[in-house]
């Protein structure tokens, strides 16, 4: 995480906005998009099978990205830190609220303010 | 209320934190209402220590047995408040730095508190509320469901569907009246949130998510804390 921080860091472009090619030679260009992504967060992998794994996952991520942005046409999304990451790696490795979560009963409710003035 | 407001530029925000791989997001929404309370009381802007909470939180719900604050593995801002109180405050992020593990000891020192908890609240779901309560309050903490965050790279946020199971803790410190939405044709309002993916990630390290119908369950889980006051921080 360190390192990947320190690439961001260094990057000169915070921004990765490729997400919506065409269908043609979309495996060429994926190939593409998937160096850029190594080269700017700094990723590396350990054998040329989680290579090949991790680029599976980013494809399927750039699918995501595509069925997010129309979704939700207001924001940007594309490729992020996380496009290496299956769904659930992402929740298991970023997110942290308690699963069980629902807050507890004794919890003192905030006064009501008044919102007009 | 302002139409637009923002913690940032009253200077109760700390900058852009980065959890790592780790699931601490809780203790970093936890820190950053407190930061903002502290300001708010104190007039001084401290960072807090989220690895305090991350190694010595173990705070339970007790009507939910193994439902407890649990480092890298997951909490709940409330609880951790709770932690807080009773533990008589957060020490200073330099003084107890981040490591993104959860795997050392607890190294808390009661005699480097730099921000005690005088009580929290949840805010009820609002939203003229929950930015009265920020206005007023400081910084929120708040939980939201993070499944459109994971592609997220700038503008409102607004999509047609998200699941409001909540699994993100982040901060609320301000919102606008008017984010640009082409395909909606209309000015649309939202929440700016801090996040802890570090800087690189999103809008500089925020998101910001239209308001106005509990998007992604935004609404849902809002903390507001307040701060002791004291003269010797």
């Amino acid at each position: 995480a360190a390192s990947a921080s320190e690439a961001f860091n260094d990057a000169e472009d915070p921004l990765i906005k490729q997400v919506v090619d065409g269908a043609e030679g979309e495996a060429l260009t994926d190939h593409h998009h998937f160096s850029i992504f190594k080269r700017k967060f700094g990723k590396s992998y350990a054998s040329q099978e989680e290579h090949d794994h991790r680029f599976k996952v980013f494809r399927a991520n750039l699918r995501r990205a595509r069925r997010h942005q129309k979704l939700d046409p207001s924001a940007v999304h594309g490729v992020t830190q996380f496009s290496d990451l299956t769904p659930s790696e992402f929740r298991r490795t970023y997110l942290g609220l308690r699963s069980k979560l629902r807050l507890p009963k004794d919890a003192t409710q905030a006064p009501i303010l008044p919102t007009d003035s | 209320l302002p139409a637009d407001f923002d913690w940032r530029d009253h200077g109760a925000v700390t900058g852009v934190k980065n959890q790592g791989s780790c699931g601490s997001c809780w203790s970093f929404s936890t820190t950053g209402a407190l930061e903002g309370a502290n300001f708010l009381a104190t007039e001084k802007l401290v960072s807090l220590s989220e690895q305090q909470l991350v190694d010595c939180d173990h705070e339970c719900d007790p009507e939910e047995p193994g439902s407890c604050d649990s480092g890298c593995n997951g909490g709940l801002m409330n609880s951790a408040f709770e932690y807080t109180l009773k533990a008589g405050g957060l020490m200073r992020e330099e003084d107890y730095p981040y490591t993104g593990t959860d795997r050392g000891a607890c190294k808390f020192d009661k005699s480097k508190i730099a921000a005690s908890v005088a009580n929290f609240s949840v805010v009820t779901l609002d939203e003229d509320q929950i930015a009265a309560n920020l206005v007023k309050n400081g910084p929120l903490a708040i939980a939201i469901n993070a499944v459109f965050m994971q592609t997220y790279v700038g503008g409102v946020s607004c999509p047609y569907i998200c699941s409001r199971r909540l699994d993100h803790g982040v901060l609320l410190v301000g919102y606008g009246s008017a984010g640009y939405s082409a395909v909606r044709m209309k000015e649309k309002p939202y929440w700016i949130i801090k996040n802890s993916w570090g800087e690189s990630w999103g809008d500089g390290g925020y998101y910001k998510i239209c308001r106005g119908r509990n998007i992604c369950g935004v609404d849902s889980m809002v903390s507001t804390v307040a701060a002791v006051q004291t003269s010797s921080q």
